[in-house]
């Protein structure tokens, strides 16, 4: 479901940064997977080409069979947002607007009424320990605490692809074995995920591991299983 | 050198958060700690009020035997900023600068002259793994090289008094590695250090360890060795 081949990112520069250096990568729908390798190796920005957040320089990106560099701006995201659910490394969440309205506008592209969606963000922040916070703004969170708000957003969805960019790095062991515990359950009820993780633990854990290096895949414990 | 008597931090709100319930704690000289616990118990709360960033509700706060709540303003920032490097879980660099130029303002309250600044940021970023990010802002950065440019950035000035909020969570382990030996060198040259820190092996690495829980500190390993 989703498909890069030779995918280059080159950003401009003196000396020019070569993040991705040809990644040829097939993720089959409903599998989950660990992005491991060192900080700088090319892990999020991967995720953002892989997400449609980010055009390649050279090489090709097909998101459920469609090229997505032939996609008009509009029609792409249309697609990622009814079918992406994007966690970002870092949060990115709405300063002025609480715990429950962020994660409710989650569901905005779903033309969900107002009420219904900020029950389902309700029950999304309940889902990731949160049941406590509904009303507290990101200033008023924990560095943790603010890291699972962006998960609920981006799972309150429940979108067909969850993308999640280092989503325990602020957690402790047994709120972040919940995260991984609840991206199990959508991935047993079909979700395809990819995870960026640092920690080993939960790398281990996964069906499938691509481990990075110098914006290049070394290793790929799924791939050529066709 | 650092000591929290009773101390008590409450946020008002609907219900009011109590986010540290009386915490007492003495950190001798040249001591090198671990705090630990769950997501929420409190940790960057108790950080700050140590490093003066944040006042408590009630108790009292002593640093290098002056006690923190008789001094004005002016004279704590200027105490705060010659002896304390603090890196933060959200880091706060400056966006518009280069990482270079980010690291050189952990210098600009000792009076050291613009060259030299920037001369020591080099060194420091190199010392972290970027010396071949100098030029880069941090939104040319990967999330763990933006947290390595905040921790040159505590460390340049080699503060007497290093509090290091959860450094390596955007880290692989040996990059992480790297930032724990580092923090180790500076307390075997005499700086007193405490570490936030979700990694299990980090936390059992240092010499003493601090658990909390709900606004508590429920173990201490270092605490009545006096
Ligand atoms: N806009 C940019 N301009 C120049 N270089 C960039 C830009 N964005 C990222 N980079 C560089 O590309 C490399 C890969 O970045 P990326 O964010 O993908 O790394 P990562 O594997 O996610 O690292 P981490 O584990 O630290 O999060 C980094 O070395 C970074 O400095
Ligand atoms: N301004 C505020 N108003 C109300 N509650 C707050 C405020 N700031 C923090 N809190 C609450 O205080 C508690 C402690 O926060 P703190 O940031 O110290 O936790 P922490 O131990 O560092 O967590 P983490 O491991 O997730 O970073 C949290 O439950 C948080 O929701
Ligand atoms: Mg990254
Ligand atoms: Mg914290």
């Amino acid at each position: 479901v989703l498909e890069l081949r030779d995918v280059v990112k080159r950003y401009p520069g003196e000396p020019p940064v070569e993040a991705l250096a040809g990644v040829t990568l097939t993720v089959r729908a409903g599998e989950l997977l660990a992005i491991v390798g060192p900080s700088g190796s090319g892990k999020s920005t991967l995720l953002h080409i892989v997400g449609t957040l980010d055009r390649p320089t050279s090489g090709t990106v097909q998101i459920a069979g469609e090229d997505v560099g032939r996609l008009s701006d509009g029609h792409l995201s249309a697609l990622r947002a009814r079918r992406i659910g994007f966690v970002f490394q870092q949060f990115f969440l709405l300063d002025g607007m609480s715990a429950l309205d962020n994660v409710a506008t989650g569901l905005l592209y779903a033309g969900v009424p107002g009420r219904e969606r900020r029950r389902q963000a309700g029950a999304a922040l309940e889902r990731v320990g949160l049941g406590h916070r509904l009303g507290h703004r990101p200033a008023q969170l924990s560095g943790g605490e603010r890291q699972r708000v962006a998960i609920a957003r981006a799972l309150v969805g429940r979108p067909a692809i969850v993308l999640a960019d280092e989503p325990t790095g602020n957690l402790d062991t047994a709120t972040g074995g919940g995260i991984v515990a609840l991206l199990g359950e959508l991935n047993a009820e079909g979700a395809t995920i990819a995870v960026i993780t640092h920690d080993h633990g939960i790398a281990a854990s996964l069906p499938r591991q691509v481990e990075m290096r110098d914006g290049r895949i070394v290793r790929d414990t799924g791939a050529g299983a066709l």
